[in-house]
């Protein structure tokens, strides 16, 4: 959704720079299992374009439309999530491997990953309609996989503390957007806060 | 041992 609204708007106005490039990062340090293990046509597919789309918003941002994204307002220090989220997953991780730690350091970062662009609507007080699309449908995607732990839990015996950690705490950073969202966007309003 | 396994979800 990211990647259309920039691409057919042609500017990068309203969207962080730095959550799309910490999403680059987790999808590039999650889906390496590309080139160890397949899972099935879908999987592979779908990680291909997570990350052909990660990409593509920070060369559209960072590149072609930089004239028009508002780094004076995506002032997060990303350091300050990067920096614990490595050393982390360094300490509580499944397997002390290479891979698994770079797998764990996905999971971790994407928990936090939304931070800047969260920040920098509560700095600029509003947000397009089709960016809190964006936002609201990134975030049910982690808030679905709970429901889905719980089933995987009770039906095939699957549990990932890890996964499911990082997928409570993601969706509740979400939580007080979702909120907006539904008290506002779908009713028709902008998101705009007050000052 | 949850290394062996796959993370099979995206």
């Amino acid at each position: 959704i990211v990647t259309f609204k920039i691409t057919i708007s042609f500017i990068a106005l309203g969207i962080s720079g730095k959550s799309q490039l910490l999403f680059a990062l987790v999808f590039t340090t999650r889906y390496l299992d590309l080139f160890t293990s397949f899972i099935s046509l879908y999987n592979t597919s779908m990680k291909l374009i997570y990350i052909a789309c990660s990409y593509a918003t920070v060369y559209l941002i960072y590149m072609k439309f930089k004239a028009t994204y508002d780094g004076n307002h995506d002032t997060f220090r990303v350091e300050f999530l990067i920096v614990p989220v490595g050393g982390l997953s360094f300490l509580v991780n499944h397997d002390f491997s290479p891979l698994e730690i770079l797998w764990t350091f996905s999971i971790y970062l994407e928990s936090v990953a939304i931070l800047p662009q969260l920040f920098m609507i509560s700095k600029t007080g509003e947000a397009e309609t089709i960016t809190t699309h964006y936002l609201f449908f990134l975030g049910l995607y982690r808030a679905l996989y709970l429901v889905n732990w719980i089933w995987r839990y009770y039906f095939e015996g699957f549990f990932d503390l890890i996964a499911v950690v990082a997928g409570v705490v993601q969706t509740v950073l979400y939580c007080d957007f979702f909120y907006l969202y539904v008290t506002k966007v779908l009713k028709g309003k902008k998101l705009s806060l007050p000052a | 041992s949850m290394e062996l396994a796959k993370h099979d979800e995206l």
